[in-house]
């Protein structure tokens, strides 16, 4: 049977001039390490939620993308994850939003989809139901890496105040 | 801004999109989310979309949905069945027309379809990108920003990965 799949681990202003050798064979083994993920599930006939969830949460896991371990910090320097999975069978769907702690949470999407009736919940309410599923949770530092800190105390030193962060926004 | 989406052999597809959100988000924003519709759609019928970038835009243009119907009505409109009923057999049973293999959905028209949502989120001033694979099985990339991490691969052999 035919398969196939597409991954991205996020899009921006990416400089050439930024990259360093080093940097650039990095990222491209750990997509192509996802890559591989997914293509194994697909290869051996499994389902193609299957085969996403095996790349998502190993990108989760990866300090280099902004999900799960690896993303960025909100203003009071904490981390509020979101996911959203979707079954093609049934339209299926299933979201988290502003969620913290949770190790990945395409996992607790895919839990919301199938182990509740609804679509997508958000903030405490999600954690609670995340934790009565016994998704794993992991502490706040587990996310932190030393390059989105500064990113976040670069932005907070280049805007006057919040206003100026989040008009631009709105 | 992590995502998956996938065609599996018994032909069900399925998006995922996982994320921190941007640097220095407040007051429970949460429009970086990749909300159904906008940030992760999925049907069969149609196509998968996971997207990264400027989440608001990908809100206001309702990307990923948008995306999935134009395919399904380019498809359509390839066959000349915009304004036709749903063709029926001869006992009068409607005909599962997009199932069929006989009606695939070219790469390049897909395509077309995909950077025109994609160019939409650029005139509201929004940018970012999304991976996309048709019910007929294409992996496809679209973005308006200088580099996206990406890959695909497919049963036929293609295996890439992708920064610029």
């Amino acid at each position: 049977g035919r398969w196939s799949i597409a991954i991205h681990g996020g899009a921006g202003t990416l400089d050439r001039a930024d990259m360093t050798p080093e940097r650039d064979a990095a990222y491209r083994a750990s997509l192509q390490a996802a890559l591989d993920a997914g293509k194994a599930v697909l290869a051996g006939g499994g389902s193609a939620l299957d085969a996403v969830e095996a790349v998502v949460t190993r990108l989760e896991d990866d300090e280099k993308f902004n999900a799960g371990r690896g993303a960025v910090f909100t203003w009071d320097g904490t981390h509020e994850l979101d996911a959203a999975i979707m079954d093609g069978r049934d339209r299926a769907a299933g979201a988290i939003a502003g969620v913290t702690g949770v190790r990945h949470p395409i996992m607790l999407a895919r839990k919301v989809m199938i182990d509740s009736p609804h679509v997508m919940l958000a903030g405490e309410g999600a954690e609670e139901f995340a934790h009565e599923q016994g998704v794993e949770f992991m502490p706040p530092e587990w996310f932190d890496t030393d390059a989105r800190r500064e990113a976040l105390e670069r932005m907070k030193a280049e805007k006057l105040s919040a206003l100026d962060v989040d008009i631009k926004f709105g | 801004t992590v995502g998956a989406v996938a065609l599996d052999t018994h032909g069900n597809l399925a998006a995922g999109t996982s994320t921190g959100g941007m640097t220095g988000k407040r007051w429970g924003r949460i429009g970086d989310a990749p909300v159904i519709g906008a940030g992760t759609y999925a049907d069969n019928d149609s196509c998968a979309v996971s997207g990264t970038g400027w989440g608001e835009y990908f809100i206001r243009v309702g990307v990923a949905h948008e995306i999935c119907t134009r395919l399904r009505y380019r498809l359509l409109a390839e066959r000349d069945l915009l304004q036709a009923t749903v063709p029926t057999d001869a006992d009068g049973v409607p005909v599962d027309y997009i199932h069929s293999a006989e009606f695939v959905l070219d790469a390049d028209k897909a395509q077309e379809e995909i950077d025109a949502v994609m160019g939409d989120v650029a005139r509201l001033g929004g940018d970012g990108g999304v991976i996309v694979v048709t019910r007929d099985g294409f992996p496809l990339f679209s973005f308006n920003t200088t580099g996206m991490y990406r890959g695909r691969a497919t049963s036929e052999g293609l295996d890439q990965v992708a920064i610029y």
